[in-house]
């Protein structure tokens, strides 16, 4: 069976921004 | 890699493509912010900040040209075109209202592609300030994009001195949009 992780879009932003600022330093 | 959501594909499949479809937007938006004079002198922590706070309201911005009035669409930046019933099934109905009527309002102002990119500028770093360190640092990055749009838009059309101002009054809207909005559920697979 799927299973999904669900989360809001503000969180789901936070996420990639954060994500991308770490990969970047 | 479907332009319209078959009748074979589940609800759960188009939600997670939906879903997936905001992780290459937000990379652009980041990659946008960059691209802004004067943002990267900003401190790392308040580009994050700014970024966290605003990138719902450029993304609403962005995806305004996304969306086809006419056949009732709206197509994602991946290519693919959902029909406004269909993603109003997925219970995002009051968002894609909202984005419709804010897109009909931006887009009767009809800006040239360079104004719309120096407003999404503006629209980055008009951003709520909860969490901003330096925060002079920020006001007079905004003061500056914001005399840069105001310069470019009167140039062009000095006739019209209505223009300027009813685009500084989307700014609150999209405020209200990414209030209202930017807590909806997504899903993601795991597999």
């Amino acid at each position: 069976p799927k299973t999904h992780r669900v989360m809001t879009l503000a969180d789901h932003i936070s996420h990639i921004i954060t994500q991308d600022f770490a990969r970047n330093q | 890699s479907c332009p319209v959501a078959p009748a074979s594909r589940s609800s759960q499949e188009v939600w997670e493509s939906f879903s997936q479809c905001f992780t290459p937007a937000v990379k652009e938006v980041v990659e946008f912010a960059k691209s802004i004079p004067g943002f990267q002198t900003l401190s790392q922590h308040d580009q994050v900040m700014l970024l966290k706070s605003g990138t719902f309201q450029v993304l609403m911005v962005r995806f305004c040209s996304l969306f086809d009035p006419k056949e009732r669409t709206v197509t994602f930046l991946n290519g693919q075109t959902y029909s406004l019933a269909s993603l109003r099934a997925l219970g995002m109905g009051s968002l894609l209202d909202a984005m419709f009527e804010f897109s009909e309002k931006l887009g009767s102002l009809c800006l040239e592609p360079d104004e719309m990119a120096l407003f999404m500028a503006v629209v980055l770093v008009s951003a709520d300030r909860s969490g901003i360190v330096e925060v002079g640092a920020v006001e007079q990055l905004q003061e500056n994009l914001i005399k840069a749009l105001r310069s470019l838009i009167t140039s062009r059309r000095p006739d019209d001195s209505t223009l300027f101002p009813k685009l500084l009054l989307r700014l609150p809207d999209l405020r209200t949009l990414n209030n209202q909005h930017s807590d909806k559920l997504l899903a993601f697979r795991i597999d």
